[in-house]
């Protein structure tokens, strides 16, 4: 599988909703 | 003024230095943890933002280490994924990092702190999205404990310890967990659980499967949780004190706090380890401009978040790839491996259209995993294109400089990528 890794996350907000089944990403997720 | 426009929205330029750690730069604490109840602080674990640089633990591995522990990794979640695994997990000696049946761990260096126990003793834990089990190193240690920071948990001092029985649901869901089943301590009803978790590098952790009290923040308190109280432990994961599993699997801490949280946790992880970041349970403070694809599910390891990556975009051009380089393999996301992996053509595209856009740069020889180099000696500041992944539902990601670049030193910088070696990975 390819593998989104953390170095590619970085400053992103990741959003992981298990009960929906979905993965949400954002631009400046840290601020 | 159209072109110049248009080349500001498809590259960065960018100062070097904005890729490394200023000395004199303070701690920049995240406003999103400090704020939000559910938050706690995620820092680099060798960063100056660390609870964890003040002692032994203070000199991070070199970044031929991380790689190699990265690729071990990735092996690891190769041979999940693949149903050629053996049915026993084998011991490893040699230096080459084989990827062997264990779990995904590597070169993780994202770090949260949680209280454990009663009284509450702080503990930093290494967070992964791509394993179950939560464990810490536990007094008495057995067999062995390898060096952390923080005094190392004593079960015995504190009041909301349990064991778990082997006859209980938690300890069936080892085997789910950690690849191999709970093992009995003896024979009659009472007998504890005893988990056994290996990860790819041989480093492991074993010992009693017994339940806790969490606190992340004061008003964020979680008795009974399900954890590992290990008393034989070593492996690369000096300076912790253990590991918050964040998989989708029945043990992992989103799912025994479902009733909370609902599953849902959100991160976001520093580009600098002058800064923090966050990790936040449930869906307080989370951004409105989140934009989601669905989650799939990966075969043979439904531990994993997959994602379904559908493109790849360069300095604002899509790049031309069959869907099926993507879709055939399937895609997920982990916390824990550092550089992106791709189906060989994919990375290929990628590679090519990235050598173009630099190729005003001199080129430097290959490191390790990473083929695409360059030297910038004497450049203050470099113009990259900018990189975006498309996922469906039209999510596009656009990275950061810092998920673009990976600078083994400061004048050395290579293309943060990394090809799978066949196009079924």
């Amino acid at each position: 599988a390819a593998i989104f890794g953390s170095a590619q996350q970085q400053t992103l907000e990741v959003v992981y909703d298990g009960v929906g089944g979905r993965v949400g990403f954002a631009p400046n997720g840290c601020n | 003024a159209r072109e110049k426009q248009k080349r500001e929205l498809d590259f960065h330029t960018i100062r070097l230095s904005s890729l490394f750690p200023s000395s004199s730069a303070p701690r920049v604490l995240s406003t999103r943890a400090s704020n939000t109840k559910s938050s706690l602080h995620v820092t680099h674990r060798h960063g100056t933002c660390s609870r964890l640089t003040n002692g032994k633990a203070t000199s991070p591995p070199d970044h031929a280490e991380i790689l190699k522990l990265d690729q071990a990794r990735v092996n690891t979640i190769h041979s999940k994924l693949s149903k050629k695994l053996p049915d026993l997990i084998r011991q490893s000696t040699s230096t080459d990092l084989p990827a062997e049946d264990g779990s995904a761990y590597g070169s993780a260096n994202y770090v949260v702190t949680v209280g454990i126990g009663t009284p509450e003793h702080d503990q930093s834990l290494m967070f992964d999205t791509g394993s179950d089990l939560t464990w810490i190193q536990c007094e008495p240690c057995v067999v062995s404990c390898y060096y952390q920071e923080e005094p190392i948990f004593n079960p015995s001092s504190s009041s909301s310890y349990r064991n778990v029985s082997c006859q209980s649901a938690e300890c069936s869901s080892l085997s789910s967990a950690t690849g191999r089943a709970g093992i009995c301590t003896g024979s009659s009803p009472r007998s504890k659980c005893i988990y056994i978790i290996q990860y790819g590098d041989s480093s492991y952790s074993a010992g009693l499967l017994a339940k806790e009290k969490f606190t992340l923040t004061s008003s964020n308190v979680f008795d009974g949780v399900n954890f590992g109280c290990g008393g034989n432990n070593q492996g690369t994961f000096l300076g912790v004190a253990g590991l918050l599993g964040l998989g989708r699997g029945e043990l992992s801490f989103p799912s025994q706090t479902a009733a909370a949280y609902n599953k849902i946790f959100s991160y976001c992880l520093p580009s600098s380890s002058s800064y923090t970041g966050h990790l936040t349970f449930g869906s307080a403070g989370i951004s409105s401009s989140v934009k989601f694809t669905p989650m799939s599910t990966i075969k043979n390891s439904p531990s994993f978040y997959g994602l379904d990556m559908i493109g790849i975009s360069v300095g604002g051009q899509k790049l031309e790839i069959p869907p099926t380089v993507f879709s055939t393999p399937g895609a997920l996301i982990d916390s824990g491996t550092v550089v992106s992996r791709l189906p060989p053509k994919a990375y290929a595209a990628l590679r090519s259209a990235f050598k173009a856009e630099m190729s005003q740069y001199p080129t430097a020889a290959g490191f390790l995993i990473l083929d695409t180099c360059f030297d910038f000696t004497g450049f203050e500041t470099v113009t990259l294109p900018r990189v975006s992944f498309t996922f469906s539902g039209s999510v596009v990601v656009d990275l950061e400089p810092t998920g673009i670049l990976y600078s083994p030193t400061t004048s050395y910088y290579c293309l943060a990528f990394a090809g799978n070696d066949d196009d079924g990975k």
